[in-house]
């Protein structure tokens, strides 16, 4: 039924998953020397690591194993959301000198979630 | 302090007072302590040690907005291609940081060397950190097309770059000790950048610590007419054509390195529909 669809929506809406975070260096006062880009996509994890975890949030045996027993002993928080996946982001910016660098920094961009 | 403030804008500062209001009313100097440690660990994580302030009068070299626009994949390769720039594959896939040097504009026109335009350059590369492996470095000459009659042959010019082994106080005038890093020989029908491998004087500046006396190039004609000495590779300010554009034209030292943290650049391909 309709509202058994929406309840399934919401509670799929509430699990570990990609949000939206873009970082804006004009934001953050750093325009002047960040040439480019002027902000990124950076992206963070955020949701529930419920029981039992699906086969997509790339859970590790730890994981599962300690959101079983999460469901038993409460006192043992459930696995939690977080970046399994990260890439890069090249950046061109003027360092403390005056000179033009183009550097890649690793992990700044999250590719994918899961439970860990 | 002043300098750590703008880190988060007015709007964000206040929020966080009042953040810090609520939570038990705690001295308005351990917010911007927050600010400042907030900062230092973000220039820490990109490799800096202070803020950088650019002085108005910095200039970003084309090529190194270029350098970007393909490694990050905003530009297709055939927009490129329309500037003459090739992507410097081999010597990016060993580094993870491209840096660009002008020359200290501390010229010297060599003595001695009156057929022939020959100067030194000095770059000043102190600026690299001491954790960073330099792997190549090439120097980018611009040469402008030069309209000439119909003895084509007279066209040819041959651009030495050599490292400067002596400094030349210790030398004759005129009597540079020097070591040949690359040549080639140029017809001045086309406009285009060149690009000289200059690795070996840079390692020895870098990895061996030895003295940085800089790099003398030196053009010279293949037949000695005086019709177009000195026109057509941009190696000084002060050309007959005028200096314009010398602040994106002037020669471009170019190192490629390694701090040892993560991968190379890799180039990320826009996919095609």
């Amino acid at each position: 039924s309709p509202k058994h669809h929406s309840q399934r929506a919401r509670k799929k809406n509430k699990n570990c998953r990609r949000h939206s975070l873009y970082v804006d260096f004009s934001d953050v006062g750093w325009n002047d020397w960040i040439v480019a880009p002027p902000g990124y996509q950076a992206f963070y994890c955020h949701g529930d690591c419920p029981f039992p975890l699906a086969d997509h949030l790339n859970s590790t045996n730890h994981a599962i194993v300690q959101t079983l027993v999460n469901s038993v002993n409460s006192s043992i928080p459930k696995a939690c959301c977080v970046p399994t996946e990260l890439s890069a982001i090249s950046m061109l910016y003027l360092d403390e000198y005056d000179k033009v660098v183009l550097k890649n920094y690793q992990e700044m961009v999250v590719e994918g979630c899961g439970c860990r | 302090g002043a300098s750590h403030a703008s880190l988060i804008p007015e709007t964000g500062k206040k929020k966080v007072a009042e953040i810090q209001g609520h939570a038990g009313g705690r001295r308005s100097g351990q917010s911007h302590e927050l600010l400042r440690d907030f900062e230092a660990t973000l220039l820490q994580m990109f490799g800096l040690r202070r803020r950088p302030q650019p002085s108005k009068s910095a200039v970003i070299p084309d090529y190194m907005r270029d350098l970007y626009r393909l490694q990050s994949g905003e530009e297709e390769e055939e927009q490129i291609h329309s500037t003459g720039l090739e992507y410097p594959e081999r010597p990016a896939s060993r580094a993870n940081t491209v840096r660009s040097f002008h020359h200290e504009e501390h010229l010297e026109n060599i003595p001695g060397t009156s057929e022939n335009s020959a100067f030194r350059f000095l770059f000043n590369l102190s600026s690299i950190p001491e954790n960073e492996v330099i792997s190549s470095a090439e120097l980018r000459l611009f040469r402008e097309q030069v309209d000439q009659g119909p003895d084509w042959e007279r066209g040819f010019h041959r651009i030495n770059i050599y490292e400067v082994m002596k400094p030349p106080a210790e030398v004759v005038p005129g009597h540079l000790i020097t070591r040949l890093l690359d040549t080639r020989l140029v017809h001045h029908n086309v406009t285009r950048w060149e690009t000289f491998d200059v690795s070996p004087a840079v390692l020895r500046w870098t990895r061996e610590k030895q003295p940085n006396y800089g790099l003398a190039i030196e053009v010279t004609h293949l037949h000695q007419t005086r019709t177009h000495q000195g026109q057509h590779v941009r190696i000084s300010r002060s050309l007959p054509q005028g200096s314009g554009n010398w602040a994106q034209l002037r020669p471009l030292l170019v190192t490629f390195g390694h701090d040892g943290r993560g991968h190379a650049l890799t180039r990320r391909r826009r996919a095609k529909r």
